[in-house]
């Protein structure tokens, strides 16, 4: 599922600003 | 906080989960209370109305899908300022975001719209329907517009809004959950702070029941949407895989 959705993981894993 | 409320959860639990969700999203939603009161009565003009109607099908859908998307980037961040939600496992995020972001994009709406001339705000001022006429797809349109109409005839304040987007959003309803016990606990907690505050709030015994049964008609909206992507994506493949915005692409497509 994180390979089929990298961005949303990706913005999930960012720091909250 | 040693009084008890439903299912043994302390009341002091109750009202920091609120409280934490309250402030995530105040925090995370793209226009203030305050904001919205100062546009609700700018109107597209009916060159402005027109112009949007006269656009080629394509270039309005990827307006919309770049709109949408701005709006899913605040809910995710909405999502993870919510005490617990990262603590789920990432396969549960990714999900419950993949399958919720749009129907919590939906529920924010209401807060862009005026329920006494039926419009929305869209690029910085308000429209009624005419304005996505050149989509195509004007059962979707009328029915995001009804819906928005008959969540705002609930009255819900900034507060409820925002339990209810997270329990919209940390659903166990969801296919293919990997710890649906944990989703569950955390959506269950946030059932009892809403409860708590209807209660508060209204007089109508049956406001949280018609909240609720609200929910089905989010899930049409979602699929009535993925449906007229895939009609759209058809005709015009080209503008959703170059165009579109890759978010939007991974969430829908």
């Amino acid at each position: 599922l994180k390979e089929k959705h990298k961005i949303l993981h990706q913005l999930l894993q960012n720091s909250t600003s | 906080d040693s009084q008890l409320g439903p299912n043994n959860v302390s009341m002091g639990e109750l009202d920091r989960i609120a409280q934490n969700i309250i402030k995530s999203h105040l925090e995370t939603c793209q226009y203030t209370t305050e904001e919205l009161q100062q546009l609700a009565w700018q109107t597209h003009s009916y060159e402005e109305v027109k112009m949007y109607q006269s656009k080629p099908r394509d270039v309005l859908w990827q307006q919309c899908a770049i709109q949408i998307t701005h709006a899913i980037q605040y809910v995710v961040e909405f999502a993870k300022r919510i005490s617990g939600f990262m603590e789920l496992c990432q396969n549960d995020q990714i999900l419950l975001l993949k399958s919720g972001c749009l129907e919590v994009v939906l529920v924010r709406m209401c807060r862009a719209f005026n329920p006494l001339n039926n419009t929305v705000l869209f690029e910085g001022k308000y429209g009624g329907m005419q304005m996505f006429k050149a989509l195509g797809c004007d059962d979707l349109v009328s029915a995001v517009f009804d819906f928005a109409k008959s969540l705002c005839s609930l009255q819900l304040t900034e507060e409820e809004i925002a339990l209810f987007s997270a329990a919209v959003l940390i659903s166990t309803d969801r296919p293919w959950l990997m710890e649906p016990r944990k989703v569950q606990k955390l959506q269950e907690k946030i059932y009892f702070a809403l409860q708590h505050i209807m209660q508060k709030n209204h007089m109508d015994e049956d406001a949280l029941a018609k909240l609720i049964s609200r929910i089905p008609t989010l899930s049409a909206l979602c699929t009535l949407h993925t449906e007229e992507l895939q009609a759209f994506q058809q005709l015009h493949p080209e503008t959703v895989n170059v165009l579109f915005p890759p978010l939007y692409k991974e969430l829908f497509n």
